[in-house]
């Protein structure tokens, strides 16, 4: 469902450039579950914006689903953000000035799904991340794990058939880390693709393939054994 | 040099009350390095930025090198913060459009430090932390972890007498992290107190002490044997 060819992504500074990406080529099959890990700096921040039409490459290309995403117009890219895919940020991009509920009911909000419909659904999904008694509380009065776990709530809050996740357990202890995980397993289950960057080897083997990234490059591809 | 009689902190909203800190006492001596774990939400944050005079708790003293600090005036408190101390906030804190260089800066130019030092020493910081090819870039044009590391780098600038650092390794590869915590210890060698909240039990056991908090209070205290 994924597949990108030659991607790089450069930015230049002055006399300077900084190759973010320098070159990567991969499939995706649809219904995988993907950890993406590397040293810091090393792009994996910028290839999920790519993958998650949030950015686009200086060359390369990127199907996703079939459709070449270079040619699709910003009304179809718009579509595909809000209903295909899911998106939990590593700086999770919360509204400072709104509650966890109505940060969560943004993107029905945005699809005109009724008030009492959107409640409902942004209260089952914080609960499901263990957010049940935080409905009311603004991002600077939830602690950092909180926040994160907010914007996994408004990631998955459509079911998103392909969900990409920068760093979702960074700010959590290893059992809050632990239920996310079983969260995106049962998705997983369900026949949802995820692609995940995460830091920690603990973490990433819970998906079925670890792709290792050094200075913008594709070093490693492993397949784990899943028991 | 840090001690906490009965620590309350009490957040109020309508008429519920999250208990963030339920009553907190210890002491941590002169020079030694503490880890501080907990699940997500348990108070760590809290207690944290009461120890860097951040904020005051609801009840209970805290004493900081023999003074009340509740006794302090505004100035020396603000004196407190720019000398005696260094922060490494969780999420960062950075400003948005400066660049890392004068970032780590910030603490020297309120000290009025002459220009031209101030630059070195920001420079040999970012140096130490990895990043002596991104002073230029400001904040979004850093990965997360490279934002993290600046963050560290500025607390460290003053090379202040107490270190408090939350959750510093929590966007980092186990390479920079690592690096980040060799960098501590060189401090706890030098005779700096070191005090981090962590969430990484294999980052925690660099300390000579864990304490682990639950709901708001020290459920668990384990003193490390150090090789
Ligand atoms: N301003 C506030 N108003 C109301 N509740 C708050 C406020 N700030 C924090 N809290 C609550 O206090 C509790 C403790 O928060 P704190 O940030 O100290 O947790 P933490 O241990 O640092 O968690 P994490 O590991 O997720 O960073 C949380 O349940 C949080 O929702
Ligand atoms: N707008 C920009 N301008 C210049 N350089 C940039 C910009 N955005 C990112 N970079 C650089 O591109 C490289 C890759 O960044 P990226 O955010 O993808 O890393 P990452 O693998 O996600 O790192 P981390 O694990 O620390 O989050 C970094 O070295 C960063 O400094
Ligand atoms: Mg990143
Ligand atoms: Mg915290």
């Amino acid at each position: 469902v994924i597949r990108v060819d030659e991607l790089h992504k450069h930015f230049t500074m002055g006399d300077t450039t900084v190759r973010a990406l320098d070159g990567v080529s991969f499939t995706i099959a649809k219904g995988c579950f993907v950890a993406i890990m590397g040293p810091s700096g090393s792009g994996k921040t910028t290839l999920l914006d790519i993958l998650g039409c949030l950015s686009r490459p200086t060359t390369g290309e990127y199907w996703l689903a079939g459709d070449k995403v270079s040619n699709l117009s910003d009304r179809q890219l718009a579509r595909v953000r809000n209903h295909e895919i899911g998106f939990v940020f590593q700086n999770f991009n919360l509204l400072a000035r709104s509650s966890a509920q109505v940060n969560v009911e943004l993107p029905l909000f945005y699809d005109g799904v009724a008030r009492r419909d959107r409640t409902r659904r942004a209260r089952e999904a914080l609960t499901a991340v263990g957010l049940g008694d935080r409905f009311h509380h603004c991002p600077n009065e939830l602690s950092g794990g909180q926040r994160q776990r907010v914007a996994i709530a408004r990631a998955l809050i459509n079911s998103p058939s392909i969900i990409f996740a920068d760093e979702p357990t960074g700010n959590l202890d290893s059992a809050s880390g632990n239920s996310i995980m079983k969260l995106f397993k049962d998705l997983h289950e369900k026949g949802h693709t995820i692609v995940m960057v995460t830091h920690e080897r603990e973490i990433a083997e819970h998906a079925e393939r670890i792709m290792s990234f050094r200075d913008g490059r594709l070093v490693t591809d492993e397949w784990l054994h899943q028991n």
